[in-house]
């Protein structure tokens, strides 16, 4: 049996909104250790990695450990019944056709309980080794949300340069160009305005703004995002969860023909 | 002028 509460429905609503737009069936693996979920989009660039902690919800019991086959369109028609203050909970049988998720709201006034079905996917599931990466970045969510925006308005497609001291996104198009040039800074008393670099030598890679866009709706989630970089390698984008656990994208770079 | 890589090419598959 699986009943993993949260708190506030608002967190999981999140989670889910967050790589949506992405990808459709995904399974998610329950166990005693939470739920963990991979899935790739269908042009096979991006790979989302979803990783939510028992600490993560209010209570969490598994007893036994299952896999939820969802269709994230359908999973989120459901969500939006429930309101963001309200409790969520999820429900599954040791071998469930269906999972019920129940809301409730503060006042236990108000009890609405939806189910739906489960569907048997069969994706690949890949191994992520312990990558390598020549770079680490920490800024702003928001800040990386606002330039990723900014330049998808210019090509469909942007270079990334990371040195010691500065990080500079680039964008050129038809109607012109743009670039965005950070420096690193650590100001105590705006912490979420962070931007740490750390590297072992100098990154230039290129992406899909497409992808990008996708990406940076998980900046509702946390307010800093970790990005990792490594010459002509997936980076990592990565989205810490709170109260632990994470939403992690690895995106395949375009490279110079 | 860049093609797109596809994570095939990184990643092996369990």
């Amino acid at each position: 049996m699986l009943e993993a509460k949260f708190s506030e429905a608002s967190l999981f609503k999140r989670i889910i909104d967050s790589f949506k737009d992405c990808v459709e069936l995904v399974n998610f693996v329950c166990d005693e250790h939470g739920i963990e979920a991979q899935a790739v989009d269908d042009s096979r660039v991006l790979l989302v990695v979803l990783k939510i902690e028992p600490s993560a919800f209010e209570s969490f019991r598994c007893d036994k450990p299952v896999t939820l086959g969802l269709n994230l369109t359908s999973l989120s028609k459901v969500l939006r019944c429930g309101n963001n203050s309200d409790t969520l909970t999820l429900i599954a049988d040791d071998e469930p056709d269906s999972i019920f998720v129940l809301f409730e709201d503060s006042k236990k006034n108000k009890i609405s309980e939806y189910s739906l079905k489960l569907m048997e996917i069969d994706a690949d599931m890949l191994r992520i080794d312990d990558m390598k990466y020549d770079c680490t970045i920490n800024m702003s969510s928001v800040e990386f949300a606002k330039t990723v925006r900014d330049l998808s308005q210019l090509n469909d497609s942007f270079n990334v340069f990371v040195k010691k001291d500065a990080i500079k996104f680039v964008a050129e198009g038809d109607i012109g160009s743009g670039s965005v040039v950070l420096k690193p800074e650590n100001d105590l008393e705006k912490p979420d305005e962070r931007i740490e670099v750390h590297l072992s030598q100098p990154v230039e890679l290129a992406f899909s703004t497409k992808y990008l866009l996708d990406i940076v709706k998980a900046s509702t989630l946390s307010n800093q995002i970790i990005i990792k970089f490594a010459s002509e390698s997936p980076a990592l984008f990565e989205f810490k969860l709170n109260s632990g656990g994470y939403l992690d994208f690895h995106l395949a770079p375009k490279y110079n023909e | 002028r860049f093609k797109q890589s596809s994570l095939n090419r990184f990643f092996t598959k369990i």
